[in-house]
């Protein structure tokens, strides 16, 4: 694993998440989910925790766009580059873009699973890196795996608990 | 030193979609009128390193592997640990 520098993280572990737009390959309570059990995969091993908000600034703001979306990162259309976050701090520090020309998918391996790429894109907003562990949610290039029977690899649960410690219950 | 050798030729195609991809993930920086003679270049540099952290054979060359990894979807964070 690698980290964007060890004091590169929150300094507070109660976090709030705001989802500020869908994607209309799937319907809403899909997205929800999808996001909430990809915030949970690092809430399980480490102190911290999340709060969804509805309106206002948050620390980890959610939204899907296409092309030049204003952040000097834009999106390349279909294939290629998925998603995109940025490492903790303020304004756009934790915040997490995708590629809305993908075709998100909820379950369905005949789509990009919406829940590995936040998952991995989370691991960027709490102030992972990528790793060059192939086996890693951290590993930059996406892999199909079964949402239902995810388990965070070693290799991410020894790196963001080098930032934030373990889960204390 | 023994350098293995692309199966097939890249296309200037390919080359382009490799150049951008380090220049993105790899920090690959333009080398225009540099006086330097260069024994690596830093195209094979960036490869090498690219193949290294994905875990492929580092060769340096553009070979068909290393082109399938760059077609792959993936995350838009750079490789290279800015912060580093």
């Amino acid at each position: 694993f690698s980290t964007f520098g060890t004091n590169v993280k929150w300094q507070k572990n109660s976090l709030t998440y705001r989802i500020v737009n869908y994607t209309p390959d799937m319907a809403k309570a899909e997205v929800d989910d999808s996001i909430n059990k990809a915030l949970q995969v690092w809430a399980k091993v480490t102190p911290l925790s999340f709060t969804r908000i509805m309106s206002g600034t948050a620390d980890i703001m959610i939204s899907f766009a296409t092309g030049a979306h204003g952040d000097s990162s834009p999106f390349d259309g279909r294939g290629k580059t998925l998603a995109h976050a940025f490492s903790p701090g303020a304004a756009i520090g934790g915040d997490a873009h995708f590629d809305d020309d993908e075709n998100f998918t909820f379950r369905s391996s005949r789509g990009t699973i919406l829940f590995l790429v936040a998952a991995h894109e989370f691991g960027h907003s709490l102030g992972l890196s990528h790793s060059n562990d192939r086996s890693a949610l951290m590993y930059p290039v996406y892999t199909y795996k079964n949402p239902d029977t995810f388990v965070l690899p070693s290799d991410d649960v020894t790196g963001i608990q080098s930032l934030y410690g373990k889960n204390p219950s | 030193a023994v350098y293995s050798m692309p199966v097939t030729e890249a296309s200037q195609k390919d080359e382009l979609l490799a150049e951008g991809y380090l220049k993105k993930f790899f920090n690959l920086t333009e080398q225009r009128n540099s006086s330097i003679r260069r024994v690596i270049s830093p195209m094979t540099k960036k490869l090498s390193e690219m193949q290294k952290f994905m875990g492929l054979q580092v060769t340096g060359k553009l070979d068909a592997e290393t082109l399938a990894v760059m077609k792959k979807p993936r995350c838009g964070v750079p490789d290279v640990n800015m912060a580093r």
